[in-house]
């Protein structure tokens, strides 16, 4: 079984190692504050207090054993990259690095990040573009032209049946589920009927998924 | 056409801003700090330094007659809060606000907040996941229970048809897309063959996802 740490633990890094533990992953949490290390002492296999540039600690927690280490400093940019190069340095294989900017990100991958993501760039990129289109409940782009949606259907497919909309035929789109109220119905059948306050995950190319779109 | 405000210019309110933008929206973009009102000044309709939890500044911002108002303040919950309960007492629409826990959402909820997003712990999750399995691309929970993954299809699955894997009758599966180098064919054929090296876009429950992990 894989072996995570994760140093930096804001609220990023906190969700990283909390939901590795909920998997039923060992992580080892690390932060130079003590008082986050002491938030996740009862969720980490270990949750230690240490300043992650410094070689000597980091060889003492072993952590080039680790398979994947999680480097989720988030405004101090250079204890970020430091802490990068040395775990790269050191051999761990893994390393993932969550970066503020596209500068910062640049200079992760320079000193050996294999990844570095962009939570809260991401995250406003879909913010904005379920603002932008009302219905749009959750918007996630799959692949250049290609997205999800989470969409309050047009009042025009009220009471109808998945079949008498021909949403696959004629708009070009999959309808993967239909959630009402607390219920979810994943892979709805052909007769199937939308109702007013359902909310449908549909799936297709941009240009077929704006005709479901309302201002 | 909506207009937008969005008040905090950090990593999330700046994608925010600059994603409307791009998408063709006027956007107020609103800081305490000139030098993140300075970068925006060229993306953002409008760049203005203020201090939101000023009423005052707020009502000769016209800021009632925007139709959304993002409130992106982070690690200042005091003044993320003020400015949520001062927009809604003030009669904006619709306020979209950044939590940073869980108890900070729920004051955020009470103030009147119509959505709260959390940008660092969603991400945190999805990071987790994929980070487990290998072979996910991507995570994404659609609903309790119910996710998107982008994944490498197990070896067993090489140059086997949809229809020979039976993955919907015998998995419960949904394959969305199969991508393959630069091209995604959406709404895969049961005739449709996967390949090793291609990645599959796969929704269904997590119980029936977890069989196409590979450790
Ligand atoms: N040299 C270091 N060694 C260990 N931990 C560090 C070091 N420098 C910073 N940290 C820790 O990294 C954590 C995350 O940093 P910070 O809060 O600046 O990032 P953030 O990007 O705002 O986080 P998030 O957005 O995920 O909440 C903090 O808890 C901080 O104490
Ligand atoms: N009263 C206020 N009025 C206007 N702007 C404010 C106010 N208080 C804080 N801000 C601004 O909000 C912005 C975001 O806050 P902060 O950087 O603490 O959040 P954050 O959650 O770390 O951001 P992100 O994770 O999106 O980068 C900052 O640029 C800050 O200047």
């Amino acid at each position: 079984k894989k072996q995570f740490a994760v140093i930096g633990l804001g609220r990023f890094g906190t969700s990283v190692a909390t939901t590795l533990a909920q998997l039923g992953y060992d992580v080892l949490a690390v932060d130079s504050d003590e008082a986050r290390v002491e938030e996740l002492a009862e969720v980490a296999t270990h949750a230690v207090q240490a300043d992650a540039t410094d070689i000597e600690v980091l060889k003492q927690l072993g952590i080039r054993n680790f398979d994947v280490v999680v480097v989720s400093i988030g405004h101090n940019m250079e204890a970020s990259i430091l802490v990068t190069l040395i775990l790269k340095e050191m051999g761990v294989k893994q390393v993932i690095a969550k970066a503020g900017s596209e500068l910062h990100s640049r200079v992760l991958k320079r000193v050996g990040a294999d990844r570095v993501v962009f939570p809260e760039r991401d995250m406003g990129a879909r913010v904005a573009h379920n603002l932008v289109a009302s219905n749009i409940i959750d918007y996630i782009e799959l692949a250049p032209n290609y997205s999800l949606l989470e969409i309050t259907p047009p009042c025009e497919m009220f009471d109808k049946t998945i079949r008498e909309l021909n949403l696959r035929t004629d708009y070009g789109i999959n309808v993967l589920a239909i959630k009402r109220g607390n219920e979810i119905k994943v892979s709805p059948g052909a007769d199937d009927v939308i109702k007013k306050g359902d909310i449908l995950v549909v799936v297709g190319e941009n240009g077929d998924l704006k005709q479901l779109e309302e201002e």
